[in-house]
């Protein structure tokens, strides 16, 4: 099972 | 007020045509320095990073910083109506309700106008930071779509190992398994078709391919593409155009 990471953290957006 | 001529409207085809299925919305960012475009995907995985310089344009002028939010598939619908030679030319009043494009046939007998009407996006332009990457990978973009391609037909997801003795792309699914491994070599009649390897530490990371395939819409921007990775931070796709870039950024799958 793999889990899909949100990019927004990585560049400190909202 | 923004006025841009483009030699050839396929650019920004090409560029829309590769991000309208990720992005649906945004702001195209004009200044003195060109037009960027920033945006995140529908889904929040993958940002989308563009940029056409102003000396990609003659001429170019844009007297101050002006924001023109575009639905992409509307944008698509017209520039559908230029032909890939064809000037483009983009104008738009300081506060515009809409943007207006101009084609002209190479042979100068045919003007095509349009205007497009414009929407208010609130979005943020940040500076996405410059990284020093542990591996840059340089390859024939038509290359990196047909591994793409070819392992989404076995796999969602797709890992990417790197290290000094070349790329390794592999993935396994409910048929089977598969892996491509590209080793550094350099063609020296056509640079364009080398791959290339510049590494620091070796990186193993692990992305979904059905981005990874969206992102190879942008192919027929540029003959090479380069793939920069660290561990644990997103994946940067790069197309180099003319005068800029179009950029794809994709965060990593993690494991359970």
């Amino acid at each position: 099972e793999w889990l899909q990471q949100y990019i927004a953290p990585f560049f400190n957006l909202n | 007020m923004l006025e841009a001529r483009l030699e050839q409207a396929q650019i920004l085809k090409k560029v829309v045509e590769a991000i309208k299925d990720l992005v649906q919305d945004c702001n195209f960012d004009c200044n003195d320095a060109g037009i960027q475009l920033q945006a995140m995907d529908n889904s929040h995985v993958a940002l989308v990073s563009m940029k056409l310089g102003s000396e990609g344009f003659s001429p170019y002028r844009c007297d101050r910083n002006i924001a023109l939010g575009i639905n992409l598939n509307s944008l698509m619908k017209v520039l559908r109506a230029a032909a890939n030679e064809d000037l483009l030319t983009l104008k738009a009043e300081d506060q515009p309700d809409s943007l207006n494009l101009l084609f002209e046939s190479s042979s100068q007998d045919r003007l095509s106008e349009y205007d497009i009407k414009l929407m208010d996006i609130d979005q943020e332009h940040l500076g996405i930071p410059d990284t020093e990457y542990a591996a840059t990978i340089t390859l024939p973009s038509a290359e990196f779509q047909r591994i793409c391609r070819d392992l989404s037909a076995l796999s969602e997801s797709v890992s990417i190992e790197a290290n000094k003795d070349g790329v390794k792309f592999a993935c396994s699914g409910d048929i089977g398994n598969g892996s491509v491994t590209l080793r550094p070599h350099t063609n020296v009649e056509d640079e364009d078709k080398s791959t290339k390897i510049e590494l620091t530490e070796p990186v193993n990371l692990t992305f979904s391919l059905k981005y990874l395939v969206n992102f190879c819409k942008a192919s027929s921007l540029s003959a090479t593409v380069r793939l920069c990775l660290s561990n644990e931070v997103p994946l940067l796709v790069e197309y180099q155009m003319g005068a800029g870039y179009l950029r794809f950024y994709l965060a990593p799958k993690i494991g359970d």
